[in-house]
């Protein structure tokens, strides 16, 4: 369905994966 | 730690930016909103990095943000 892509956590030291899809 | 400038997260890649952001952001979270930190941090790093470097000198603004990543975590687990 359309489902709302949720940004991913951050934990701090580890890479953010939240612009991959951009 | 020094402050994150413009200039030096100009210099840097776009995910990097987000990452030296989201490291100096975090623990501003965490003291607003500690179980949900990480969570909302993730969240508000979708907004334009320079809009979060004013919020990284600004704790008002940061504290709105944080209210408001809140709301829309709420209404969406409702």
């Amino acid at each position: 369905g359309s489902s709302i892509s949720w940004p991913p956590e951050f934990h701090p030291g580890v890479p953010w994966k939240g612009l991959q899809n951009i | 730690q020094e402050p994150l400038t413009a200039s030096m997260v100009a210099a840097a890649l776009p995910h990097e930016q987000k990452q030296m952001i989201g490291e100096r952001l975090y623990p501003l979270v965490y003291e607003i909103h500690s179980q949900l930190a990480n969570k909302i941090t993730g969240m508000l790093l979708e907004i334009d990095s320079s809009e979060l470097l004013l919020m990284l000198e600004s704790p008002e603004s940061l504290h709105a943000k944080v209210e408001e990543a809140l709301a829309v975590l709420q209404a969406h687990q409702a």
